[in-house]
């Protein structure tokens, strides 16, 4: 995960990923 | 954004129409001159656009939030690309030639070549003229979507039950929607699935073809664009 964070950041999100 | 959600019994595929994202449309730089380089940087940024809507479409894949945070990014990592390809040849299919990416990013074979993304024209080309021959219908694309992230063979997953089940509900849509709309069609979900490894095909030679286009730093490329790529290969 530390490679991909914006991925796990967004994923982690209840929110849809918009921005 | 509204969708014209039609009366279909299966409600993996209702919820799955219901989902879909309402496309973008490209967003050229209106100082920058006319160039290939331009076309590259206006695509660069419209599929970073359309990755955001895509990881926000998949949370709402029956049965993908279920799955572990880690195998989510895990089948996200290898089968983002697909899911996006998949998006473009849906959009494609009404052309007889050219690839859109975009309601107003229309791209024929000498742009594509010109741009450096001649080995992506062509298998795309011929996954949308099968699509094309088959009169794929919108409930099965969807459907194919979600089964190409489902079925990203991603190396490091943590749960391999989990996302068989993911798989195996999305199949299981795919095949009562067939047995209820497309009765006579015996082969059908066979030749939708047999459509797949062009599909996989196209999705590494795009990755490549971006993966080439940064490390020649011709075009800036957004950091989750960049962070997806760096998945693959």
């Amino acid at each position: 995960t530390e490679r991909h964070k914006i991925l796990h950041r967004l994923l982690q999100d209840s929110s849809p990923a918009d921005g | 954004y509204t969708h014209p959600v039609k009366s279909i019994h299966n409600k993996v595929i209702s919820q799955l129409l219901a989902s879909e994202p309402a496309p973008l449309r490209a967003s050229p730089d209106p100082v920058t001159p006319d160039s290939d380089l331009k076309t590259l940087m206006t695509l660069c940024d419209l599929l970073n656009r359309e990755l955001l809507v895509m990881i926000s479409w998949a949370k709402h894949i029956p049965g993908f939030s279920s799955l572990s945070l880690v195998d989510q990014m895990a089948l996200l990592q290898s089968g983002w690309m697909e899911a996006l390809l998949l998006c473009v040849v849906w959009r494609s299919l009404a052309s007889t030639q050219g690839l859109e990416f975009a309601e107003n990013l229309h791209l024929n074979e000498p742009q594509c070549k010109n741009a450096g993304l001649l080995e992506l024209y062509t298998p795309l080309r011929l996954l949308i003229d099968k699509y094309q021959q088959l009169n794929i219908s919108h409930e099965e694309a969807v459907a194919l979507r979600a089964m190409a992230l489902a079925n990203s063979d991603a190396e490091h997953v943590e749960n391999g039950d989990s996302v068989l089940r993911f798989q195996d509900g999305l199949h299981e849509a795919l095949q009562d929607y067939e047995v209820n709309e497309r009765a006579a069609e015996t082969h059908r979900v066979g030749k939708l699935l047999m459509t797949l490894p062009l599909l996989r095909q196209s999705s590494h030679r795009a990755v490549q073809c971006f993966r080439r286009l940064h490390i020649q730093h011709l075009v800036p490329m957004h950091k989750l664009f960049l962070e997806m790529l760096d998945t693959k290969i």
